[in-house]
């Protein structure tokens, strides 16, 4: 089987990308099959993977139906991790795919070959900020939403909004199946209060989709991307890659991924 | 006259939100009649000031060409600061404005008539992430554009992407008049060297773009929102307070807003 995650949140710099490619690095290291697709048109996962990026080598044609998502498969130095990359003309996707017809739907399309040939047990949607074309796409391709959520006030305030737009696309029959899979608390401060609160607050509310794991604000997890390395690469004894093991451990846990 | 900045980068969490409130803030308490336009459909600026966000009070219902900006501008508790607030509608922009006539010119059309009146000395847009619908048509709208950068690598690559967008706008004649105004440096971490890495790296390449007002990584910055102030009304006496009435002054100086 496939399971697909999409790592959203409209708010933008709060750990989407560095969970996605860490996770999925995690789960690789754990010899579970994982694809992330970047469907940032940054490409930061890209980047942070390594990869070049490499004009029209993105989910951009495939999702213009022009190609198909496995020409666009590349292998990382990574073994079990592989990626989709992304780059800038997939930014036209957020205002071309608006114009056609069923325009939240095509990137469930573009992945249902992927998903049925069993290739990969996780793919691991990264999702720009805002909840545009691309990432309204993501959701209603993805069978659980994974949250990432900064441990600063203004963070709270966009779980409500995303939360109300999973609801949406499942009453309006897009994807009735997404389940919100679990919230990341990320960048925690230890030298703050905010954080701490921010959390509590969070674990009131959702107590059972919280994942214990807290990925705690480390330069390390900053700097890695900027050599083009996974946190295991780049500082594997360091807190922050402590973190995200435990967090792999945990979603492989919830989510049955072994 | 009046003078239109637009505060984008595609980027998420660099600063936007945090620089548009205390930079309009700063030009406020110079007497500088500002209005701050809150692009955002998570509002985050309309909640920094203190404003409580209403349904059908942003710039949702004048972009559809129902009702005027006008009727949208709310008085803040702070003189010369006035708002057009934003609320979850606005949202539907994003994917609605695609399907429509000249999308690209909406905002412009619609602020017009503000800009005529000559309310205001200044108005100051704040953009969603990523470079969707919103973030295209302040571009267009814009007399400058200010991009926010974090002290952070991943800030350096979208640096570039923004930039490639401006000439586009401009070579493609929708906005030929928009300038790239300024960078401000922001979330500078005196207790790394990544952060000093990134503004010198900066300063290479864009010296005269680049603003000397570096905004310092503060807690109280960060605080200042979660209780609906803007940083002068929270702890005036802070680094983050003197940080952004600095950058005021040059961004007085800069643009001739005296
Ligand atoms: N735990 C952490 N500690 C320190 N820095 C971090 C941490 N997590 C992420 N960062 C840094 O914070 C910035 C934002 O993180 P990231 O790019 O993962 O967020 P994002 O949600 O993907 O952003 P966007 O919305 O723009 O896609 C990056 O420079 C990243 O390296
Ligand atoms: N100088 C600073 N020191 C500490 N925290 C800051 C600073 N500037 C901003 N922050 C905090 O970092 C987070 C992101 O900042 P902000 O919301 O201004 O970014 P943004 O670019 O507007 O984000 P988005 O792309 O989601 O609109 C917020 O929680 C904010 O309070
Ligand atoms: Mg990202
Ligand atoms: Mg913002």
């Amino acid at each position: 089987p496939t399971t697909v995650f999409t790592i959203a949140n409209q708010k933008g710099g709060v750990g989407k990308t560095t969970t996605a490619v860490n996770l999925a690095a995690a789960l690789a290291e754990k010899k579970i099959h994982t694809l992330v697709v970047d469907l940032d048109p940054q490409a930061n996962a890209t980047s942070a993977l390594g990869i070049e990026k490499q004009t029209g080598k993105s989910l951009y044609g495939p999702l213009r139906g022009e190609g198909s998502a496995f020409e666009m498969i590349t292998p990382t130095v990574y073994e079990h991790l592989a990626l989709i990359p992304s780059e800038e003309d997939l930014a036209a996707a957020e205002i071309e795919l608006a114009q056609g017809e069923n325009y939240l739907a095509r990137l469930r399309g573009v992945l249902e070959p992927l998903r049925a040939s069993n290739g990969y047990r996780a793919i691991i949607i990264d999702c720009p900020p805002a909840l545009g074309m691309l990432s309204m796409n993501s959701l209603a391709a993805a069978d659980f939403l994974l949250i990432t959520l900064q441990c600063e006030y203004m963070a709270l305030e966009g779980l409500g909004q995303i939360l109300r737009n999973v609801e949406r696309l499942k009453s309006a029959n897009i994807n009735p199946a997404l389940e919100l899979g679990g919230v990341v608390m990320t960048m925690f401060d230890v030298r703050t209060n905010l954080s701490r609160q921010v959390v509590d607050e969070v674990k009131k509310h959702l107590p059972d989709k919280i994942f214990d794991s807290v990925i705690p604000r480390t330069v390390r997890l900053s700097e890695a991307p900027s050599f083009g390395k996974t946190i295991f690469a780049y500082d594997p004894a360091s807190p922050g890659a402590t973190a995200y093991k435990n967090l792999a451990k945990e979603v492989i846990e919830r989510f049955g991924l072994k």
